[in-house]
């Protein structure tokens, strides 16, 4: 599961 | 930060320097699709709105600072100070046709239903086909310039270095992002038939299947 604010990605 | 991830960043900011230094050293954006170029701003600026929200790192801060800026700029050069030079007649493709069915995909499917997240799904899913105008543009006239292909080859390079990225960060670090890899995927799919001319015909300018 991706955490919505915690993108470290470009 | 694995060096899959970190030479794809590099590959990403090659092609948008490369596409921005060839304008502004020809003076020239003949050859260019202005549209995908715009569609390429939308994506930045789409995606990272976080940067009003979250702080990851000054490494992340700076490369987004950095293509937004590049692609501003880009546009700028295409649509502004050097139009005379742009290529509209041949420019041809509906973004329309891309634009909309994305923007209803990424209220469909996405990981939480937020506009900031909206947002960012649909900055993925556009990245994704965002380079169509382009790739059309170069069907139609039947080639591109040297510079042109080694802009594509970074665009392609980026995104299939990020797909080796997510295969190592889901082995060491369990990190999947389901969305941004069925992008990523159909994104390299599409430079496949580029990768396989740009190789075969060294590296130099060449015709493109339709």
């Amino acid at each position: 599961e991706v955490r919505v604010d915690e993108k470290d990605e470009l | 930060m694995n060096i899959f991830r970190l030479t794809g960043d590099l590959s990403h900011l090659a092609a948008i320097v490369i596409l921005l230094l060839k304008i502004w050293k020809t003076r020239s954006c003949a050859g260019i699709s202005g549209k995908s170029q715009l569609l390429f701003a939308l994506v930045f600026t789409t995606r990272y709105l976080d940067l009003f929200t979250s702080f990851i790192s000054l490494y992340n801060t700076s490369m987004k600072l950095i293509y937004i800026a590049c692609s501003y700029a880009t546009v700028y050069l295409i649509y502004m100070k050097f139009k005379a030079t742009y290529d509209g007649n041949h420019d041809t493709f509906r973004v329309e046709f891309l634009v909309v069915p994305v923007g209803g995909l990424s209220f469909l499917v996405n990981h939480d239903f937020s506009p900031l997240e909206i947002l960012w799904t649909f900055s993925i899913y556009l990245e994704s086909v965002a380079i169509l105008p382009q790739l059309f543009m170069i069907s139609k006239t039947g080639e591109a310039e040297t510079i042109t292909t080694h802009y594509l080859f970074f665009q392609g390079l980026y995104r299939a270095l990020y797909l080796v990225n997510w295969i190592w960060r889901f082995y060491f670090e369990g990190f999947f992002d389901l969305i941004a890899v069925v992008a990523g995927v159909v994104q390299t799919i599409l430079y496949c038939d580029f990768f396989y001319l740009y190789i075969t015909k060294g590296m130099s300018g060449c015709a493109l299947p339709a």
